[in-house]
């Protein structure tokens, strides 16, 4: 494992632990779109099925486990949670799943590396982990008023994906039939759909003023 | 020296 890679992953546990911390200390959820975190909850469960059969080392295995828990309990605590579901606001979180969904899935028992049950569903969960961030994106731009963590939130998601396009290309370089086309473009658009978000969240940070995104 | 089955990344 390069540092690249390292970087990336404890960069996205570094997310989903300030998105637990701020819902399980603040108890609120004011501002996270549960769009997002349920497609997120079924990208990792369509993704990590494997789990069970295919163990690559024990930090995978571990890191699986974190992800899949976290992303359900985000989801639980939205959903559940007493006090947390009462900050949800519904009203503004109004991305439809099904628009996302259905296209991810057509393309791919389309375009997949191998037609099986398991390549396909892990294709459908690297597209749609690419457009998943859409409706937090569309609720953040909406409610304009963002607090600290929920920036810090989509900020460590988006250095995430930055860092895994390093990964790739060092692997590239230093890996033989290393190549990976599907995971590279959607990965790559992944990351791009942060590009407005990242401009403005430097700007803020540059003028030391709270990030809002322009209507 | 073919490519390992499944996928080592997250």
């Amino acid at each position: 494992m390069n540092i690249f890679r390292l970087a990336g992953d404890m960069t996205h546990l570094a997310s989903v632990l300030v998105l637990l911390l701020k819902i399980h200390t603040i108890k609120s959820c004011a501002g996270v779109s549960l769009k997002t975190q349920e497609l997120y909850a079924l990208v990792f469960a369509t993704r990590y099925l494997d789990i069970f059969f295919n163990f690559v080392s024990f930090y995978n295995t571990i890191m699986k486990l974190i992800f899949l828990g976290s992303s359900f309990s985000i989801v639980w605590y939205i959903r559940r949670h007493r006090i947390v579901r009462r900050s949800y606001d519904k009203d503004q979180d109004t991305f439809r799943h099904l628009f996302l969904l259905l296209p991810c899935l057509l393309l791919a028992l389309v375009i997949n590396e191998r037609f099986t049950f398991k390549e396909v569903l892990w294709t459908f969960s690297l597209y749609l982990e690419a457009v998943a961030i859409l409706p937090q994106l569309v609720l953040l731009q909406r409610t304009r008023n963002i607090d600290n963590l929920t920036g810090q939130y989509v900020f460590l998601l988006g250095a995430y994906r930055a860092l895994y396009i390093l990964n790739w290309i060092y692997r590239y370089f230093t890996e033989e039939h290393y190549v990976h086309w599907i995971t590279w473009i959607a990965g790559t658009i992944q990351t791009l759909l942060y590009g407005d978000f990242f401009y403005y969240y430097f700007q803020s940070w540059k003028n030391n003023v709270r990030l809002e995104l322009p209507a | 020296d073919s490519e390992p089955e499944g996928h080592d990344e997250l």
